[in-house]
């Protein structure tokens, strides 16, 4: 076979101000695709190679360790301020490479592929014996608890009726005996007060948001459950483009006169907390 | 056979080894 010139690669330090930056780009990459669950946070710089890109430029291999913090992915909450997700809270760890391209000073990521996975129960049992750990999403007790949370919210609800999106989070909770779950919720075009079949409703064009935290307290003939909800600002629609590559203005959803106008943050809050509910 | 092109490190001052430091905790 022809000789081929040596592949060189260059070799720098973890902990490299220029490999930071190129990790904190990755970090922010997976926060920007990530579609549901947590935000992450950089934990560790595993391993980095650093290769020449034709006609220029250099590619940053990467290998690196994050967190998941409690930030759900769409808190507008900036990641410094999220809080990462402790041992005795039963953390979260991802794997991640990269490959960044390094051009002109600006990073972008070429390549990405990460997976996570919760820390083992011994090792959590090791710093709490007593701490509740992670149960499977489709539990039949956390689904059980979720609807009764999301039932009580929008009861008590003046505004949008909310829909599930997603489960986030859930622990059963040894003492007092209860389920402890995260999940989030989409505003409708659905009055609260007014649902009669909530498969006719429908999300807003204008995505509204919100993440609820709740328990649910198993008691001799019944159950209590306490739910808190932090409603984050309603997301700009999208600009759709037409046919002829015009973009269509928002299209007003139709339900809009009929709900009473969001809550007008003044000054703008990145979200808005409703509960607890008991 | 295809020759394996030889990955030739560039010389330069050894750079600590990785991994770098732990941030939070590790799991």
């Amino acid at each position: 076979a022809p000789h081929l010139p040596g592949l060189v690669y260059r070799e720098l330090n973890c902990d490299d101000p220029e490999t930071e930056q190129a990790a904190l780009v990755a970090v922010d990459y997976i926060n920007d695709h990530l579609l549901g669950g947590y935000k992450h946070t950089l934990n560790q710089i595993d391993k980095v190679k650093v290769w020449p890109r034709r006609p220029m430029g250099e590619v940053f291999e990467l290998e690196i360790d994050t967190l998941e913090t409690t930030c759900y992915v769409r808190d507008p909450t900036p990641l410094a301020n999220c809080t990462v997700r402790q041992l005795t809270e039963h953390a979260v760890e991802g794997d991640c490479d990269f490959q960044v391209l390094k051009q002109d000073g600006q990073f972008t990521v070429l390549f990405a592929k990460c997976h996570s996975s919760p820390d083992s129960a011994e090792d959590v049992r090791k710093v709490c014996p007593q701490c509740g750990l992670l149960a499977p999403m489709n539990d039949t007790k956390v689904v059980h608890a979720v609807d009764v949370a999301l039932t009580a919210f929008n009861t008590q609800s003046n505004g949008s009726y909310f829909q599930l999106v997603e489960i986030s989070r859930a622990q059963h909770v040894p003492l007092p005996p209860s389920t402890y779950v995260e999940f989030a919720v989409a505003a409708t075009d659905c009055v609260a007060k007014e649902v009669t079949d909530p498969a006719k409703c429908n999300l807003l064009a204008e995505k509204q948001y919100g993440f609820c935290k709740a328990t649910l307290t198993e008691k001799v003939g019944g159950e209590d459950v306490a739910v808190t909800c932090t409603l984050f600002q309603t997301q700009p629609v999208p600009p759709q483009l037409q046919p002829d590559g015009t973009e269509m203005s928002n299209p007003t959803s139709v339900a809009d006169s009929a709900l009473p106008p969001p809550p007008q943050a003044d000054p703008p809050v990145a979200a808005l907390v409703v509960g607890p509910v008991v | 056979n295809v020759a394996q092109p030889s990955i030739v490190v560039a010389a330069g001052p050894m750079a600590r080894p990785c991994p770098g430091r732990i941030r939070h905790f590790k799991i």
